[in-house]
């Protein structure tokens, strides 16, 4: 007798918890603190606030492996009536944007509330106010999961007497923090390299765990602006969408209002390509007509290319002073190349080449792999990255092993292609390979030529 | 101002189909097809029917990329009113009970569907008789992808006038075929190897685009049984659903019934252990005796080891019959390992090791990874199997590199770690990994005794 069953999403990831990187408690709570982390970067920088982020991790049953993990930031907060959505129900975010965030899932804090209350039983507390709120709120939460909803355990609001802004999260999870420490302080490190103008403060639960990443700069990115998609990114469930708007919409302005890259002109143009009225009201596009429609949006090459306004990349300078910080090389040398694109979403690839001073000779070079700012720890032997710089002939540039030599790679998108819901790797995209590459050939050029002046001076000192 | 939204389970994988393995054209038809076979498979051999598998694809617009792929089984069939769901639902399975499958997750039909409804906007087909059914259900579905409910675009029924019974299934999609054909056939003649009990014909859309792979025996392995859950392996959550279920049943009678390897003895010596009375209520257990019921549950040392009744290992000699047919290597030598477990969940790992014939001579060894039968394809690099495989010193055991040597290794559980919803890696595990090792070591002994055994032929027939 075969019986069928339906899960929500939250019972759903509550059993598959390894496919959202929660596989043992030493991942767990590395996990844990990336997510928060994350969300506090999200809440700072792409508000234009200079991100301080406080860590707290103290033992809350040590014969049960059991860690309290404590992340306050300076952030934007989260309204008063959002909370329990945000920590309480899987697949609920304000990032499922055309727009470059840390977060894309909306499953991130949910992870978080999932594992705690699975291991523990205990709630999450919550306290954020949002920018110029008379309230602190304080929510404690825990995940209904059968249902996929908040369950509210208690709730209370303050008088914001300092005018607070941000938000301020306790979990109790079971969590090997003496396993997980180096990772999270690496992790740390590195999200430092790409964000020097955050600081942070981390505070294990023994005397001498103790980090304190000062700010170095605070000069910031410009934030992304929202965008609208780009005609060679939709499918047909999108284009449905858009059209249930307001199905009366003629098919001109249809295409002006709703993507990117699509002025009057344009519009027509492939109108005409593809022979339908400029006046047709779009809710008419039915069945093998819409499809069609939606091909040849994509295959149409009319378009203005997609913009990067709705980017964020760290930039050259930004991006070296981090690196010099982290690694304090004798040289570093940096690249932002031009947007590119990959079916109509639009990316730029960074790349920065660290040599000698501080950094250890190897017999490869180490790397370092940013997507969105996040800092990509495990799964590097599949990563798209580490097969592009193993495939460079580095004797081309001057370089010897054992070499000083770090990469530094960031990708930036409006949608990163993300393996797995872990955030750990990156699929296989053509034009992504073919822009790293690109870039890690641009530095190690500057690399040739920073090694060439050197031994130029060397043979004039030797005379 | 930020804007939050929810989405349901299908809108979340119709944006991220990456993390489903539907990355791009060539990969999407090759997991449609490998999402279909894993069904056919499961619906044969989990019921002791030998399998009789049919793939057929064709061009259907050469000019879009669009592909149907047809695929049919002679499995049980799918009842006629659970087929919308199957189809049409995001987390929807028979598969969520502790026992072997390979469909783990609820979700590979319902990938094919959105995929195919996104690129192409047409319904699946599904015809399907259950086992002694005097009636072919033949349903047209869609995703409605808001709602995560199926869509009947149309219902009909036919008379079983030939006693047929199983499962075919027809879907248009944008796939690059002549890409995926490789992948495909490599993906079938693998599934082979540990299946050589199956029958699969192949047909692509060209003259020369046709592969049978008969049946090379009809002895199958020994179906799994439905288990319970092993106290090892279970959370607060699942405690709290368990409950639910008779808040007034006694402590006793609650463990013995619910769970592996618990007799009334152990359970009477766990209850002692626990400090609880055997009679109580277990509705009366909450909060923090509830925490700590389950910690200890976890601690607790005396249960029975996991059973291994719910597994279906392939077993050594139909192991050997499928390498050998596959690989046609001089010699095989197999292992299937007593039954381990990690985290409460049973499992086994079986391994065997190819030598000479028509095995390519390489630099390493060639690795065949498998999970619950399932062939893994992708993501090598990051796999446990090529890590244990790797470490390994082969000269201990007699081998210089360039070798003919090819490595299988299967592992069997009740729950595979997967580190995604994609199916192709395996999450870290210590004792997966520990087993692997000792399995490959064993295999790899028996090589050795194989080839002092030949030197020392050699030596005789020189004298
Ligand atoms: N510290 C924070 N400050 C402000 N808003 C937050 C904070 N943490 C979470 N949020 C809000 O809650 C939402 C849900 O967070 P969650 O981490 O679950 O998903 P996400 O960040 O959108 O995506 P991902 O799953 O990829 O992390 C966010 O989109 C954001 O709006
Ligand atoms: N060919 C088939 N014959 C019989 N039953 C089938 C067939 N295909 C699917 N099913 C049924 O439909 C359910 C859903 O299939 P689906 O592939 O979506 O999920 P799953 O196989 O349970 O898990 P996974 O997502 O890991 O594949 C299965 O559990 C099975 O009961
Ligand atoms: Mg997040
Ligand atoms: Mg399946």
């Amino acid at each position: 007798i075969v019986k069928f069953e339906a899960l929500s999403p939250a019972e759903f990831f509550r059993r598959n918890r390894e496919i959202a990187g929660f596989s043992n408690p030493t991942r767990a709570i590395y996990q844990t603190i990336r997510e928060l982390v994350e969300n506090s970067l999200d809440a700072t920088e792409t508000f234009k606030i200079l991100p301080s982020i406080k860590i707290y991790i103290d033992y809350a049953d040590q014969s049960r492996n059991w860690v309290s993990v404590y992340v306050e930031d300076n952030g934007i907060g989260i309204p008063g009536d959002e909370i329990p959505n945000v920590f309480g129900r899987v697949f609920y975010s304000s990032k499922y944007r055309i727009k470059q965030h840390r977060g894309i899932f909306g499953l991130g804090a949910k992870m978080v509330v999932l594992y705690a209350q699975s291991t523990t039983n205990t709630p999450i507390t919550v306290r954020s106010a949002p920018l110029k709120s008379d309230i602190i709120y304080e929510y404690q939460l825990m995940i209904d999961i059968t249902k996929n909803e908040p369950v509210i355990v208690s709730q209370k609001t303050f008088e914001n007497r300092y005018g607070w802004h941000g938000t301020a999260i306790k979990v109790v999870l079971e969590g090997d923090w003496p396993k997980a420490k180096r990772r999270i302080e690496e992790y740390l490190r590195r999200t430092a390299m790409v964000a020097p103008y955050a600081e942070f403060v981390l505070r294990g639960p023994d005397e001498d765990d103790a980090i304190k990443i000062p700010r170095v700069t605070t000069k910031m990115p410009d934030p992304p602006e929202e965008g609208l998609p780009h005609p060679k990114s939709v499918d047909v469930e999108l284009i449905k969408q858009l059209i249930q708007r307001d199905p009366n919409m003629p098919l001109l302005e249809f295409l002006v209002e709703n993507f990117d890259g699509v002025g009057e002109t344009i519009a027509k143009t492939f109108l005409d390509f593809v022979k339908l009225p400029p006046d047709m009201p779009v809710g008419k596009l039915v069945n093998d007509e819409l499809v069609n429609f939606v091909t040849k949006m994509r295959e149409f090459n009319g378009w203005r290319r997609p913009r990067a306004d709705w980017l964020s990349p760290i930039g050259e300078d930004i991006l070296a002073e981090g690196v010099r910080f982290v690694l304090r090389p004798e040289v570093v040398f940096t690249v932002t190349r031009k947007p590119s694109s990959y079916m109509g979403n639009p990316f730029i690839v960074e790349a920065a080449l660290a040599w000698g001073g501080a950094i250890e000779p190897g017999d490869k070079p180490i790397i370092y792999r940013f997507a969105n700012k996040v800092p990509l720890i495990y799964d590097e032997g599949n990563d798209v990255v580490r097969k592009v710089v193993d495939e460079i002939d580095w004797t081309q540039y001057k370089v010897k092993f054992p070499a000083p030599l770090a990469i530094v790679v960031h990708i930036c998108s409006t949608k990163i292609p993300y393996a797995s819901a872990g955030k750990e790797a990156i699929a296989e995209v053509p034009e992504i390979e073919s822009e790293i590459r690109n870039a890690v050939r641009e530095v190690a050029r500057k690399l040739r030529l920073y090694i060439t002046r050197k031994e130029k001076e060397q043979e004039l000192l030797m005379k």
